[in-house]
């Protein structure tokens, strides 16, 4: 495990963000 | 709602998925391309288009780290997962929670129902068990459907293309429902950075893309990664998860230039990420070629005496017939049955396992061939047929009586009555000439009876008439006798008397005195 260096995770290209605005809902479908 | 009426309700296309089986399992493409924005900024970006010949049995959805990754909430890098299921080509799939590692969507793996998000109204990718390839969005009774199941199924975010158009701005109506909402997913959609996706072209081979980037500063937008995509004759595309998640693995190897900083920040590190796209060998029909074969490039080679496609049955199965049993080794014929396929009895004189058995049936007796019993012919009987029918039987198994008068023999196959000496039948000459002798005499008297008158009635009917006749007379007697001692026994028990005045009897004077006399009475 030292041997892999992990990442930062430092680039999230997220598409709902609360971070940005208003919290967003997905829509559902049954 | 939120679909062009020109759609109506599909919601999904689908595509048969390409079969070529002759192929290589994929074709691994690195491009470099110049990008012009819409600013007219050129840029150089580099990927991967990969093309999966086979996409049924050669692409799989993983979970992260191995099955059962996503209900632990684990993280993997891409390399690390590829290696469980010896991915030829791997890249990361869906969306998940980067804070708890929770995978998002829907999630079939190999089949099995992985994560059910109950029609979440997110760009899907899947194939179904027949090997259609679905793009689009899915209802829950979709994910659910066992008619023709999904055996692999992963959600994106933005449907690309849709029948070889680009379907971006259809996409952020359906995916978001509130279009005052839709500014942070407007940047999504927007942003430059790397970009993973899938897609099919038009003969049903499986598309997968990749492209390196950071966000904001290199990369795609999804724009280009669709036009990219239809330029390419792509049809259908979704958007899988990009930024520092987009990772593209070859042959075990990392292939692809992460944008997320390892720690200390000097270099770049894939991260750990959430379901994966493996592309491998191609696999069996089942997997594991029923236990009875070695799977090759997608194809079962079948130990010896197993048949293909899927080293389910015996090469022999339908040919032994009733009468064997098919092994790898061919027809194990039943007892009494030889020959290739079991469709011969036992030759005459032979009998049991492989007919091996020789009969010891004697005077003509026919051989089971199953057991090896013999079936005597009329006049025999023994295990082995030997023995002749004994004196008095005759017929099959000597199980009939001979009917003949005075002892007299009789043919122990026909029965029919010998009435000379029948030297064969080992009888006593002295007993043969009482046999004759009597018969002669019988048949004279028959002779003597069928000449002569018949009585009017017969010995017996004499006999009955006078056995009748002296009961009748006896009981006369009888009556007669019992009637007389009755009289006697009256007449003792009437001892008075009475005395009547005579006037004369015998002559005696008229005056007379009375004189005592005796007068019956009855």
């Amino acid at each position: 495990c030292k041997d892999i260096r992990h990442s930062s995770d430092d680039d999230l290209l997220l598409p709902y963000t609360k971070s940005h605005g208003p919290s967003h809902s997905h829509r559902y479908v049954r | 709602d939120c679909q062009p009426v020109a759609h109506g309700t599909v919601t999904h296309e689908t595509q048969a998925a390409s079969k070529h089986s002759n192929s290589p399992v994929l074709e691994s493409n690195i491009f470099i391309s110049d990008i012009t924005d819409d600013s007219g900024t050129h840029r150089w970006v580099s990927g991967h288009i990969t093309e999966v010949h086979d996409p049924l049995r050669s692409v799989s959805v993983l979970e992260p780290g191995g099955p059962g990754g996503c209900a632990h909430n684990h993280r993997e890098l891409v390399e690390v997962t590829a290696k469980t299921r010896k991915c030829l080509v791997a890249q990361n799939g869906g969306y998940f929670d980067t804070h708890t590692g929770q995978c998002l969507g829907n999630i079939i793996s190999d089949g099995k129902l992985v994560r059910n998000s109950g029609g979440i109204q997110n760009a899907q990718f899947g194939i179904r068990k027949d090997g259609t390839l679905v793009f689009g969005y899915l209802s829950e009774d979709d994910i659910l459907d066992q008619e023709n199941p999904f055996v692999q199924l992963i959600s994106g975010v933005v449907w690309l293309l849709r029948k070889g158009e680009i379907y971006i701005n259809e996409s952020i109506q359906a995916e978001c429902d509130k279009t005052q909402e839709t500014g942070n997913f407007r940047h999504f959609v927007d942003v430059i950075s790397a970009r993973t996706a899938v897609g099919h072209d038009k003969e049903g081979k499986l598309i997968l893309f990749h492209v390196d980037g950071q966000t904001d500063v290199r990369g795609m937008n999804l724009w280009q990664v669709a036009k990219f995509l239809k330029d390419q004759n792509v049809m259908n595309a979704i958007n899988l998860d990009g930024g520092g998640s987009a990772t593209y693995v070859l042959n075990g190897s990392l292939a692809s230039y992460p944008s997320d900083h390892c720690n200390p920040s000097k270099w770049r590190c894939p991260r750990a990420i959430s379901t994966v796209l493996c592309i491998h060998e191609r696999l069996c029909q089942p997997e594991d070629c029923s236990g009875h074969g070695r799977c090759v490039e997608g194809q079962c080679v079948c130990q010896h005496g197993w048949s293909t496609p899927g080293c389910a049955n015996l090469t022999c199965q339908a040919e032994c017939g009733e009468h064997g049993i098919c092994t790898e080794n061919g027809c194990v014929c039943d007892a009494g049955w030889m020959g290739l396929y079991c469709s011969q009895v036992c030759t005459a004189g032979l009998y049991g396992d492989g007919c091996n058995q020789t009969c010891t049936c004697a005077n003509g007796g026919s051989c089971d061939p199953v057991h090896g019993r013999c079936t005597c012919p009329a006049g025999f009987h023994g295990d082995s047929c030997e023995q002749e029918c004994p004196i008095g039987f005759y017929g099959l198994n000597c199980k009939q009586l001979c009917q003949c008068q005075d002892m007299c023999p009789c043919d122990a196959a026909t029965g029919s009555c010998n009435t000379t000496y029948q030297g064969e039948r080992n009888i006593s000459l002295h007993r043969a000439g009482h046999c004759l002798a009597t018969q002669m005499w019988r048949e004279w008297r028959q002779e003597e009876e069928a000449q002569a008158p018949r009585p009017y009635l017969s010995e017996q009917s004499w006999l009955v008439v006078c056995s009748i006749l002296a009961t009748s007379l006896l009981a006369s007697l009888t009556g007669n006798l019992i009637q007389t001692c009755r009289k006697c026994k009256a007449r003792r028990q009437r001892a008075d008397y009475s005395y009547l005045p005579l006037g004369e009897i015998n002559g005696a004077t008229e005056r007379g005195e009375m004189k005592s006399g005796k007068v019956l009475f009855q």
